[in-house]
């Protein structure tokens, strides 16, 4: 549901300014939701260089942002206190990039009944519906699941929804802000003509028989098999589950056949970086030998080497048997690849093997750690539905639990604890500007696909509690003692985060169960460094920001201000130093009818001066043609008169001979 | 004091919520308009 208008669009790298006023989360939770439109679109961002337009994030009242590109130079998009979920900003941002609300659509009532007495008092207009004159739905049909679509509860003034579904399904779907939705995103792709994306490069479930373009290498003692089941498990596929007879398919290496120590090998199709970082994710399965291993390699092709350099990534060892699990592994690739697959047959009885499914490569930072819990489904609005996570370790290494609470009867709270840790005597306290972000994973084989449910939360080291202390300070000083299931004592800070993670609706919605197994993935990054004032601009060589000097005005030599090819680099005429391609040249100043020119502005030009030599110019080319002109009238007219006077001569003397 | 802070302070705010509890009146609840706009 987009604004109609070329004037509207953005190029497809926005540029944008965080302001100060931001809250340090909401800087993280931006940043990644800028991630999620670089994997998902060809709309990418970029620090603001002194483009004419740009977008200026700032901490306003609320969250709100204008429809389009407003051509007015600095935009406004705020995302204030409570904005700072990452559905939120990518909400905003796709006002910003031209779209309304889904159910303002020409066609809306064909799809939606709202129940006009239920809606506050003078809040109707917020319920209108546009015409296609003034909206485009891109051909695109309505989207209950859009990211930009109320929810059923909006704009109130009871306890009964103002908007109804006619597809009584869709009641709980309406006004989800979890992710962009397949049509959100089909309609972002068609509005922008966007070809492809910064960060996605493959996904893979097999379900094709040309497998993805992947190829089996010669140098092992086994292939891998595309196939729907194995007898020694698993029954079925990752992507499907069964569920599609007919479909269904994963590769597999069956380790029972061969010797210990044998291999098969499976690699990508070649693979193009442009980021220079991947996370690769995948599920895999071992229904062989518990010393099953799988080892990931990668290809690297760089010049004059056709068969590429072979490098182990990672060796994934103590593969649990009978249940499909899932895998990250980080790379750092910045040539054509291919990705390797090694099965490797282990010690032991082996009565299947290795298989592999759900492949997804993006140029992404792969998650930190992943919480996997088992048997979910029964938990759900149980009394025994409070779980903590194990302890893990943030790449700082402060230690933190996850505690997930699903006995309340709607919702799914997630809170993120601090706990005591080995490193604690080394690390800062209280700690500082730590963001954690907890992902509900979307288990859907393609990650193009997937709409996890993220939250994230930053340590705040002046945040104190009523009792004085510090929220953030070291656990064994102001935690409570906890035990791990195997009885060891630890502290544990208290919990931060929300109760209203997601609904138990939605949780049961989409891939977030399968296989009545859920993923939580969680990252702690120190982003700290977003605590300081984003750089500022330097005007971009392409950009027709001028600096016009009033005459005697002190001008910086440069406009950056920062040493460099201006350093040294002196203009006349309170010329400005600019650096262009890397080289400073002058930007002259100039007037209603005078300007200065030259390499230093060191000459200068008027409109008089223009006149006077067009006009000098004219003259002189009128009077050389008038030269021109009356010297042929002259030679032609002796020429004939020469001729003339021959002639007579001529006849004379023919008359004398006659 | 409780076990847990919650940043959401136990309810599960939408958008218009956020901006309605702060006064605003924003066109469709988020959307600043311009004069040219006026849908």
């Amino acid at each position: 549901n987009s604004i109609i208008g070329e004037n509207y669009r953005w190029p497809h790298t926005i540029p944008y300014v965080l302001e100060d006023s931001l809250e340090m989360n909401a800087k993280g939770v931006i940043l990644n939701a800028f991630e999620r439109y670089r994997l998902k679109t060809c709309i990418d961002f970029k620090p603001w260089a002194g483009e004419t337009n740009y977008i200026s994030v700032f901490k306003g009242s609320g969250c709100w942002s204008s429809v389009g590109n407003m051509r007015a130079g600095k935009q406004e998009l705020s995302i204030g206190q409570n904005c700072d979920r990452i559905a939120t900003i990518q909400h905003e941002f796709l006002h910003a990039l031209g779209f309304w609300h889904e159910q303002s659509r020409s066609d809306r009532d064909d799809y939606v009944n709202i129940i006009w007495d239920r809606i506050q008092s003078g809040k109707e207009h917020n319920f209108n519906t546009y015409d296609d004159q003034a909206s485009d739905t891109l051909n695109v049909p309505y989207d209950y699941t859009s990211v930009m679509h109320y929810s059923k509860t909006a704009f109130r003034n009871g306890t009964e929804p103002t908007i109804v579904t006619r597809i009584p399904d869709f009641m709980d779907v309406i006004g989800q802000r979890m992710d962009f939705s397949d049509s959100d995103l089909l309609k972002l792709n068609r509005l922008y003509n966007c070809s492809s994306s910064l960060s996605f490069m493959d996904s893979c479930d097999f379900e094709l028989e040309n497998v993805c373009g992947m190829i089996q290498s010669s140098g092992d003692n086994a292939d891998w098999q595309r196939v729907s089941q194995v007898p020694g498990g698993p029954e079925n596929d990752h992507s499907n589950m069964g569920q599609c007879k007919g479909s269904g398919f994963f590769m597999h290496f069956n380790s029972s056949s061969v010797n210990v120590g044998a291999t098969a090998v499976l690699e990508s199709r070649k693979l193009y970086p442009k980021r220079g970082f991947q996370c690769l994710q995948f599920y895999l399965y071992n229904s062989g030998s518990e010393n099953n291993q799988l080892n990931i390699y990668i290809r690297e092709y760089s010049a004059g080497n056709e068969n590429g350099t072979l490098t182990l990534v990672e060796e994934i060892k103590g593969i649990p048997l009978g249940s499909w699990e899932l895998y990250y592994v980080t790379m750092k690739v910045t040539n054509k690849f291919r990705v390797v697959f090694e099965g490797v047959k282990g010690t032991g009885a082996s009565s299947g093997g290795l298989s592999i499914d759900d492949i997804n490569l993006s140029e992404t930072r792969c998650p930190h750690h992943i919480w996997r819990i088992r048997n979910f489904t029964q938990l759900i609005g149980s009394p025994d539905g409070t779980l903590y996570s194990p302890p893990f370790y943030s790449p700082k290494g402060y230690a933190f639990q996850i505690y997930l609470n699903l006995s309340h009867p709607e919702n799914a709270g997630i809170y993120f604890h601090l706990i005591s840790g080995a490193n604690d005597d080394q690390l800062q306290w209280p700690c500082p500007w730590q963001q954690a972000t907890m992902t509900l994973l979307d288990q859907n084989p393609d990650i193009r696909q997937q709409m996890s449910n993220q939250r994230s939360i930053t340590t705040d080291p002046f945040m104190t509690t009523d009792n004085g202390n510090y929220f953030w300070d070291r656990p064994s000083k102001v935690g409570q003692v906890a035990s791990f299931p195997n009885g060891t004592q630890f502290r544990r800070g208290r919990g931060y985060g929300t109760s209203a993670f997601i609904t138990h609706e939605r949780l049961k919605n989409r891939d977030f169960i399968k296989g009545n197994d859920v993923y939580i993935l969680l990252t702690v990054e120190d982003i700290s460094h977003l605590n300081s004032t984003q750089t500022q601009p330097v005007p971009t060589p392409d950009d027709n920001t001028h600096v016009n000097s009033t005459p005697g005005q002190p001008v910086p030599t440069s406009t950056s201000g920062i040493a460099g090819p201006c350093a040294n680099f002196k203009c006349e005429n309170d010329g400005v130093c600019a650096v262009r391609g890397g080289k400073a040249e002058c930007r002259c100043p100039s007037g209603e009818d005078w300007w200065y020119l030259g390499e230093r502005c060191e000459k200068k030009g008027s409109t008089r001066d223009t006149i006077i030599i067009a006009v000098s110019s004219t003259a002189a080319v009128f009077a050389l043609m008038l030269i021109v002109t009356l010297v042929s009238v002259y030679c032609t007219r002796k020429k004939y008169r020469k001729k003339a006077t021959s002639k007579t001569a001529d006849i004379s003397l023919e008359n004398l001979q006659a | 004091t409780p076990e847990n802070f919650d940043v959401d302070g136990g309810i599960d705010q939408d958008i218009f919520d956020i901006n309605e509890d702060l006064g605003l009146d924003l066109f469709e609840g988020d959307i600043k308009l311009n004069g040219v706009q006026g849908r």
